[in-house]
């Protein structure tokens, strides 16, 4: 089972290395920029979206004109199987509220998605379109299973799954990021 | 299968990514470095280390003393799933070889072994040491497979299993390396 796999691969080579982090790249960073965006509106840990389409866009304000890329938090290195200071990083996104609040968010769609859905365009993969909607939610459900276990990842993070029903909704995705 | 879906993780998510632009990073690394360290002896290809046992060290001077860090190649900047900016760089190694002779490599090991590895220290991933060695020769053989068919990548990588047979020759990994 594909999803499986990446599950685990998405939790023991990222999400295990880069949430105990978060808090203290979130502290660096609000001490850089003036005006605390975190003090303010802002929501420390880390969004991560689930289309379970795994239709993802690579620059959040293309799905959502309410969401603005607003910074970087700070790079993470570390070395990794022979790559000497491989980077890790998020990006802070400003995303208005339907009385036009801003609150600032670390959010990111769950990149192993990306994988999910060209297999399923790649026919030597032998994965079709509906294994794939199957293949996001038992991803999904893994993750749930292995982050609840995790004492180190505990409450650093939000799971955000995403129907493809309100998608012709042009602020379907900055209401589902702050609906949590 | 865990290691089918890691294969295609591994080439969709980064060896399709990495791969094309590989020529044009060496090249404008090769121009800031005197000297052209590849141009005398050394290596235009990624070389993709796969030990059977999915052992792997951070940092490959751990593991054989012929090997030294030399410097990483210049970072390749990706906005992907909503990071702005994503980074992916090579590590270059100097490798002596038998005749005290300096090789110039770009060399790392296939980090998804790393999740192989680390699943069957997991008890909750049902997932044993002998699945893993299994799994790592069906990861090899699914990558073989998935890059013999691939255009933008042919030519550019060498993937290199290594036997846990002669782990106590204390120059075994720059041999293999430089047999390549
Ligand atoms: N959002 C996000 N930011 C990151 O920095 C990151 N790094 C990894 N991941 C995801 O976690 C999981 C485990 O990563 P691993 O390194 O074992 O496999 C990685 C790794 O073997 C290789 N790879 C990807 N990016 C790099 C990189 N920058 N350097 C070396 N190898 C890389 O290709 C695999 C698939 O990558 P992604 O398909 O981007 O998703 C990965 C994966 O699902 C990330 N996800």
């Amino acid at each position: 089972n594909v999803a499986h796999g990446l599950a685990w691969s998405f939790y023991l080579g990222y999400l295990n290395l880069v949430l105990p982090r978060l808090e203290d790249s979130i502290a660096e960073f609000s001490a850089k920029n003036l005006g605390d965006p975190f003090q303010t509106r802002g929501f420390r840990k880390l969004l991560i979206l689930l289309p379970v389409n795994a239709n993802i866009t690579h620059k959040l304000e293309d799905a959502d004109t309410n969401i603005r890329f607003y910074d970087n938090l700070p790079n993470t290195e570390i070395d990794r199987a022979g790559v000497r200071g491989r980077v890790y990083k998020h990006s802070v996104y400003r995303i208005l509220d339907e009385n036009r609040q801003v609150h600032h968010c670390v959010v990111e769609y769950a990149t192993p998605l990306l994988t999910l859905y060209k297999m399923s365009q790649e026919s030597s993969a032998a994965f079709g379109e509906r294994d794939r909607r199957e293949q996001v939610l038992l991803f999904y459900r893994t993750l749930q299973d292995i982050l609840d276990c995790s004492l180190e990842c505990r409450n650093r993070y939000r799971l955000i799954l995403l129907s493809d029903e309100n998608e012709d909704d042009p602020h379907f995705l900055s209401k589902a990021i702050l609906k949590n």
